[in-house]
């Protein structure tokens, strides 16, 4: 393993850039985002408002959890619920300088991290399977 | 990066044995599915059969995309469908004498790698986090 290489790692180069990146806004109902997390097959995405900051993560798990009652899950609730009701909103950032040594360590208990830039406009997302595919290049020499 | 420990990997060591997994049978409903699913808090799970035997995988945009109608989520359809009109039976496996460059390979396009004996039990899974775990341990030295 050519650790220096490997370590090299500049998130710019490897990240899902924002155009890129499914999302959702604070202000959509649940309906709408299980739309959105359905069409784009992701079972995360990040939550930005209307300035394009992000505000967190909604997931089918969270969406579901929060529709679950005593008997069923009740589906007729998406309507009434809102993404920012929901949503995650304790998620690890980075921004573009990180190193990758700190993009592994929150990796271990994240899918992607979210990339935001000075003022904190989002930027993108690292996802494991960049690191794993740079991991798998390198380990075969 | 001390290559050599690091590729040691031993596969038994690191998966989450079958007795930890969540799992469904091949003759629920996608209701039940989406209900162990949600509280397990998981988003993809394995499929068995009686004989404890892998047949796929179900996860929540797997069941989404079975409903998605024209117009909406169709819910009510989830009672008369069955998991294995839906699941995805083209899913990757090793078993445990699989190295770790095997797993990681897998791993790049997977969340987890199903690890099942040579009379094909299903024994466990080997998650995307185990390894990232083991390579952040790894890089910090
Ligand atoms: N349309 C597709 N084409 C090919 N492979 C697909 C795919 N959808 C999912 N996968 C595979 O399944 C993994 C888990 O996807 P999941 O949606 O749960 O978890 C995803 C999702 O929550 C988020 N994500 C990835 N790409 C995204 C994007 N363009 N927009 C929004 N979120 C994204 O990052 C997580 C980790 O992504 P990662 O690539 O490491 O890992 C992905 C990838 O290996
Ligand atoms: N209850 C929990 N406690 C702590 N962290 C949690 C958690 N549920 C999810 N996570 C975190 O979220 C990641 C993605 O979970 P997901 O359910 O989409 O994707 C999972 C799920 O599809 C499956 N999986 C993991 N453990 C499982 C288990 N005990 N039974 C069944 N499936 C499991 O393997 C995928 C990758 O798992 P991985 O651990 O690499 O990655 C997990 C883990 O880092």
């Amino acid at each position: 393993l050519h650790s220096e290489e490997f370590l090299e790692f500049n998130i710019s180069d490897f990240m899902i850039p924002s155009e890129r990146v499914a999302h959702v806004q604070v202000g959509n109902n649940l309906e709408h985002a299980l739309l959105v997390l359905t069409k784009s097959g992701y079972t995360a995405i990040p939550v930005l408002d209307p300035q394009y900051k992000l505000q967190g993560l909604i997931s089918t798990p969270i969406i579901m959890d929060s529709i679950l009652g005593l008997e069923r899950i009740e589906f007729e609730q998406l309507e009434q619920k809102r993404v920012e009701e929901a949503m995650n909103r304790n998620i690890p950032r980075l921004d573009a300088e990180s190193s990758i040594q700190q993009s592994i360590e929150l990796l271990v208990d994240h899918p992607f991290i979210c990339i935001e830039n000075k003022e904190g406009y989002f930027e993108g997302i690292l996802t494991r399977r960049t690191v794993l595919d740079q991991l798998n290049k390198h380990i075969r020499r």
